[in-house]
């Protein structure tokens, strides 16, 4: 309170609307669903498998306050401060993978061997604000 | 992009690229490291579709020979035994290889049979090249992989006598190795069974671990009919042929694409709300345990 002098603001007239700005957006940050096979970019001569793949995906708005809900530190909530209040060149918090399980992959490799590999991260399973 | 600082995680920004991949010519920030000569199956080609901007044809350029038909008949059931259908490592105990590699051999060399009274049934010298072998794939087994054609009924049990030795490689010469030193094997077979494993680990895994190119190796299998277990007398040779081996070498890739099973068990153990950090150091798959230090202390306090 720098300026003590100041009344106090004025409770919200309506306080519905007043909370609506907390709540999360309509389109909120989550998983989606995405599912490829390897024949549509023309590697099923030499990945023998899997046949399909879900890579899945994040799509969605990040709620203005709303950290604790998608295990964002705090950091999300001051980015979004700097974005809103100091400087909008400054991204808003973005909906990004959190957590990855792996895939294991069959293969031809050029010289006619086959290998068989697990990588790490390759399908996406959880969502984050960040 | 560096120019601003620390990278988001500290994994180097470079893929590692295939020397033979065409995608070399790509954005030199995402240029291998110098030591990285040979790539993973799946990043060259995954790089070349994000670098061909609007081209359809997104075919693998590089050339694949096609492998023999029983080596992938044998590679598809591993998968279905490692894999779920979506392609999720299955979670086993055993099961701590993340790589398997399935070599042919390039080239045989027929060694004249020798007398069949005994039941030499099949000697064959074989080069198999080991290039796609990267440094950071760790040698945990080696198997010789025999197949054998079931379709001829065999009314009896069959056992065999395998005796397999390596040689150093003399370019000069092509005429075939002579032995250099040899094991010996007594197998088991099974009538009905497709697929017999020789277990060679401890005979390869020197060859392995300095990196050898090219193994060069002679294998001298006798089948008899009968079953020694039963003492019955082994009589003549089957007279099966045997198709070469292939070679199978299970592997722990030690890389960041790679899957490191027991990083991510004891990581869901530890924490499992919290996502994982990116650039988490890989943990020692032996665990931290007994090292108590004032930082364990203050950690378990922390997690406390």
């Amino acid at each position: 309170d720098e300026n003590p002098k100041e009344a106090p603001a004025a409770p919200p007239s309506n306080l519905s609307e007043y909370f609506k700005q907390f709540l999360f957006p309509q389109n909120e940050c989550e998983l989606h669903n995405f599912r490829l096979s390897f024949s549509q970019l023309k590697w099923e001569k030499w990945i023998i498998a899997p046949h399909r793949y879900s890579p899945q995906y994040c799509k969605g708005d990040c709620p203005r306050a709303g950290g604790h809900r998608y295990g964002s530190p705090v950091h999300t909530m001051v980015q979004n401060i700097i974005y809103e209040k100091l400087d909008p060149s400054v991204p808003k918090p973005s909906c990004v993978p959190a957590e990855y399980s792996p895939l294991s992959v069959l293969t031809i490799e050029p010289d006619g061997s086959i290998v068989y590999k697990e990588y790490e991260d390759m399908i996406a399973t959880k969502c984050t604000c960040r | 992009p560096r120019s601003r600082g620390r990278v988001a995680s500290d994994k180097p920004s470079g893929l590692v690229v295939a020397a033979e991949d065409p995608v070399s010519e790509l954005n030199p920030l995402l240029r291998p490291p110098k030591g990285a000569r040979r790539g993973y199956a799946l990043l060259p080609p995954l790089l070349k579709v994000l670098s061909d901007r609007g081209h359809q044809n997104w075919e693998s350029e590089v050339p694949r020979l096609q492998p023999d038909s029983r080596a992938l008949r044998y590679m598809k059931r591993l998968y279905k035994m490692s894999a779920t259908k979506e392609g999720i490592p299955k979670a086993s105990k055993s099961h701590l290889y993340n790589t398997v590699r399935l070599f042919t051999p390039c080239s045989e060399c027929k060694h004249r049979h020798s007398d069949l009274a005994k039941g030499d049934v099949h000697s064959v010298d074989l080069l198999f090249n080991l290039d796609r072998v990267t440094a950071l794939e760790h040698l945990l087994k080696s198997v010789l992989l025999y197949s054998f054609d079931t379709s001829v009924p065999i009314s009896s049990p069959i056992t065999c006598m395998c005796h397999l030795s390596v040689k150093e490689h003399d370019f000069s010469s092509q005429v075939c190795p002579s032995v250099a030193h040899s094991v010996a094997f007594s197998l088991h077979v099974e009538v009905k069974r497709k697929w017999v494993e020789i277990d060679v680990t401890s005979f390869l895994q020197p060859l392995i671990a300095t990196n050898r190119r090219n193994i060069h190796m002679a294998v001298n299998v006798t089948c008899l009919m009968g079953d020694p277990q039963h003492n019955t007398r082994l009589e003549n040779p089957t007279g099966m042929a045997l198709v070469p081996p292939s070679l199978l070498l299970y592997l722990n890739d030690t890389s960041e694409q790679a899957y490191h099973r027991w990083n991510s068990l004891r990581h869901s153990r530890t924490n499992p709300e919290r996502p994982r950090q990116r650039n988490m150091p890989l943990v020692d798959p032996m665990g931290d345990r007994g090292k108590e230090n004032s930082q364990g202390k203050r950690a378990s306090r922390w997690r406390r």
